[in-house]
């Protein structure tokens, strides 16, 4: 946008409204916030297009960031990985089961996908790669099930951080999210602390984002989000409306496929990436 | 929805047939906001509403009893009109196996769309071959395999690890097993990924497939004119498979991928279940963009 010269004209205005847009930012709040700053660059609060970008940028980065608790840094913990099918809960778990191990985490992995075809195989793949033990029950077993034995494990083995994997399903299918709410119950009748959940959101993924956080965070309370495949072209924006309506903080970012591929979210590159 | 609020922009109109240059703006702007809130692209919205104004401005609105209507009316019809005709057969070239490539982004639905394919093929009275070409994706050779053992339908997998091989082994082998369409599995992979697209370029190079259909999922935003342009470009598709449409997601995106790349939605995936496939309805998705 700055290359285009400092001038606040007209195309200045436009290329940023786009930019806004594109990064699925959405199109009320980018015409709030847009209309907002030419108020202010029209006051003369805002000399120059670096300006109004800086301010923008700030705005945003506010906006998603949060001084709420990371649920992954306070063991000890035991964490319901959910979201929407596709969106990387299974990649996300074998990653956080490797980082938190490696910062010294005793931890334990819960496969309780037991619907989708190969889910269990997929998930023990990346418990090998992370080098912490999986629990297991055999395909079509209930969910419930399944956090039943893991927190049992969980216990035998003194571990201080248990992710529990689950399947992907719409927010729309009401009786997989009673499924999911009665396995949180199990786990918080079962964890010996407190069970937080974390929402796998794709960064692809348009305004249906927000709704589909409202929808998890009414059936089960979110306490985090995990945003994934910031490693493509899509800018994941849908979160700041998601942050500004439901509070809930971003505490990871997925930027790749490999096991290594989870980083901080950090809300200023966030903000740069958008409107950089 | 666009409907109640285009009402409300014209219920200041105090008499019939006099619509002024705002009143068209501000129905304009209802229609824009509704389009992008549906995940429309921003540069297709700009082009569809230049074509609406134009409408807008003419005799069957000015002339309208009820102008908010005949706006919706007007959209509707664009829409419709851009979503294209239905056409959810596969053109096969009559060269025996045809041969059918899923590519897509990570997670948008290729493995599960393949094996639905394949049942939907199957009813057709061929005799399919699933073959495995995702070999970095943990267990997805065994994903595809399992979907498959469910249908009673082979799955070819491979030893190797160069997809193009796996490929043309598995088309030798549904000619020695007298199968009659291939459908090959890809794993999930980023256009900005240049190996990645090269190797699915390669993989259609050397296949010569049929068809090479892109499986979009439903709830994707502003990127999937992003992607598709992408693989349109690199490795070019005919046709789109949208999934995930037993969402609530409105599914702008397949809006945008028709206008921009003209390639015609085959089928909609509604359901995690093998039979949930559908053919595409150009006008039930114009009605679920609009809301
Ligand atoms: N490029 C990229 N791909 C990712 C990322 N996270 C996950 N993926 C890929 O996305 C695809 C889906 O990941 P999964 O972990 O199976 O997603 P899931 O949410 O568990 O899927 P379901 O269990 O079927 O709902 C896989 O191909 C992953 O490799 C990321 O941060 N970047
Ligand atoms: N509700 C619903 N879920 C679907 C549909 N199509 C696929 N899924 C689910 O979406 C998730 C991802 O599907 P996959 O077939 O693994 O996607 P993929 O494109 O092969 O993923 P990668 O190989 O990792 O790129 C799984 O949980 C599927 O069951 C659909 O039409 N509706
Ligand atoms: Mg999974
Ligand atoms: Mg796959």
């Amino acid at each position: 946008l700055l290359r285009k010269g400092p001038d606040l004209d007209q195309a200045f205005w436009e290329d940023l409204e786009d930019a806004l847009l594109q990064a699925d930012m959405g199109a009320l709040a980018t015409s709030e916030m847009v209309d907002r700053l030419r108020d202010l660059a029209a006051r003369e609060a805002l000399p120059d297009a670096e300006a109004v970008i800086d301010r923008i940028q700030s705005e945003i980065a506010a906006e998603v960031a949060s001084d709420r608790p990371d649920p992954f840094g306070a063991p000890p913990v035991t964490v319901l990985v959910v979201g929407v099918n596709g969106t990387g809960k299974t990649t996300s778990v074998g990653k956080l089961a490797k980082s938190l191990s490696e910062a010294g985490n005793r931890v334990v992995i819960g496969s309780g996908d037991t619907f989708r075809a190969a889910a269990i195989e997929q998930l023990r793949v990346w418990a090998e790669r992370a080098d912490v033990p999986v629990v297991e029950r055999p395909h079509g077993s209930d969910p419930a099930a399944v956090v039943f034995d893991t927190l049992e494990a969980a216990k035998q083995r003194g571990a201080d951080t248990v992710l529990i994997d689950t399947a992907g399903r719409l927010h729309t299918s009401a009786d997989l999210m009673l499924e999911l709410a009665k396995v949180k119950r199990i786990a918080e009748r079962e964890s010996p602390f407190p069970v937080r959940v974390v929402l796998v959101m794709d960064a692809t993924t348009g305004q249906n984002g927000l709704v589909q956080a409202r929808e998890f965070d009414r059936a089960l309370g979110l306490d985090g989000i995990v945003l994934t495949k910031l490693d493509g072209t899509a800018r994941g924006g849908i979160v700041v409306a998601v942050a500004r309506e439901l509070g809930v903080p971003i505490v990871r970012i997925g930027v790749g496929e490999g096991a290594d591929d989870l980083e901080p979210f950090d809300p200023g590159a966030f903000a740069q990436a958008i409107v950089g | 929805n666009l409907s109640d609020r285009l009402q409300a922009v014209f219920a200041k109109l105090t008499s019939r047939g006099v619509l002024s240059e705002a009143d068209v703006d501000a129905a304009m702007r209802e229609v824009r906001m509704a389009l992008l809130e549906a995940d429309v692209n921003f540069k297709t919205v700009k082009e569809f509403v230049a074509r609406v104004r134009e409408r807008a401005v003419g005799q069957e609105v000015m002339k309208s009893l009820t102008p908010g209507q005949m706006v919706v009316k007007i959209v509707l019809e664009e829409l419709t009109a851009l979503m294209g005709t239905s056409e959810s057969r596969l053109v096969f070239s009559g060269r025996l196996p045809a041969v059918v490539m899923l590519v897509g982004l990570q997670g948008s639905g290729k493995t599960t769309v393949a094996a639905k394919l394949a049942n939907l093929l199957r009813k057709q009275g061929k005799s399919p071959l699933l073959v495995a070409c995702d070999v970095y994706r943990p267990a997805a050779i065994d994903q595809l395999e399992a979907l498959g053992s469910q249908l009673g339908i082979p799955v070819y997998r491979g030893e190797a690890t160069d997809v193009v091989a796996i490929a043309e082994a598995g088309v030798k082998d549904a000619i020695a097993r007298m199968r009659d369409v291939v459908i090959v599995d890809t794993a999930g992979r980023l256009h900005v990924d240049e190996e990645m697209m090269a190797e699915a370029a390669a993989l259609k190079a050397a296949l010569r497939p049929d068809q090479v259909l892109m499986v979009i999922d439903a709830m994707t935003g502003q990127d999937a004119v992003n992607a598709a342009t992408a693989f349109a470009e690199r490795v070019d598709f005919d046709g789109v498979i949208v999934s995930k449409l037993d969402g609530d997601a409105r599914g702008g995106a397949a809006l945008s991928v028709r206008a921009v790349t003209g390639r015609p939605i085959k089928f909609a995936g509604v359901g995690e279940k093998l039979d949930a496939l559908e053919p595409f309805h150009p006008e039930r998705m114009a009605k679920r963009i609009l809301g």
